[in-house]
């Protein structure tokens, strides 16, 4: 789960 | 949030309204295809699904919605209010060899196996493709207006310029995600192509018409 990168683009 | 960054959003809605304007002042959605259309819309439904669990800020929001409702519209106007003025016949690529290799990659490939994790990851690769009907469709009839053509450029730039927010992010922030820039780079060099046809003849006041 750590390795997720955060979503915060469109 | 970076000017680069920025600037793909802004590149990107401009492209969607560009394609609304063009259907609901001409009425009308030829050389449009409608497939690539569905795609874009699949592409923000499986991405968005985030919606409401994972909040980033009221500008993402807002956009997110955005994007929804004008694919939608888009949709909407294409197969229901100007369903007679599509050109199916020559709208012929099978949405079922994109969908089902992305859906099958996005299985593979992510990020983490979790269902909203794997939906976004099909939402990339999906994305990366997507265009490929209205290029296909491009090809087949040999010409695009120039509305379409200013439409594609709109679009193409969007991932460009996300490239080159990536670049920014990786060095100023050390942020990085390697799916979505791969997929990224396939979805800009698709572009490539028409980018250079566009720079060579369109922007000349010249119709967008390929070699015979």
């Amino acid at each position: 789960e750590g390795d997720v990168p955060a979503k915060d683009e469109l | 949030m970076n000017v680069f960054r920025l600037s793909g959003d802004v590149a990107h809605l401009i492209a969607i309204i560009i394609l609304l304007l063009k259907i609901w002042t001409s009425r009308s959605c030829a050389g449009i295809s409608g497939k690539s259309q569905i795609l874009f819309a699949v592409t923000f439904v499986a991405r968005y699904l985030d919606l409401f669990t994972n909040y980033v800020s009221i500008y993402n929001s807002v956009m997110k919605i955005v994007y929804l409702l004008a694919s939608f519209g888009t949709v909407y106007l294409m197969y229901m209010k100007f369903k007679a003025t599509y050109d199916h016949n020559h709208d012929t690529f099978r949405l079922e060899f994109l969908i089902l290799p992305a859906i099958a990659l996005s299985l593979i490939i992510n990020h983490d196996f979790a269902v909203i994790e794997v939906f976004w990851t099909f939402s990339i690769y999906l994305e990366s493709v997507a265009i490929l009907p209205q290029l296909f469709m491009v090809s087949k009839t040999g010409e695009a207006e120039s509305i379409t053509s200013h439409y594609l450029f709109a679009l193409g730039s969007y991932r460009a310029l996300y490239i080159v927010n990536w670049i920014y992010r990786y060095y100023m922030e050390g942020f990085y995600d390697m799916i979505a820039t791969l997929a990224g780079i396939v979805q800009t060099v698709l572009y490539c192509d028409f980018f250079y046809l566009y720079i060579t003849k369109v922007l000349k006041g010249k119709k967008l018409q390929l070699p015979a």
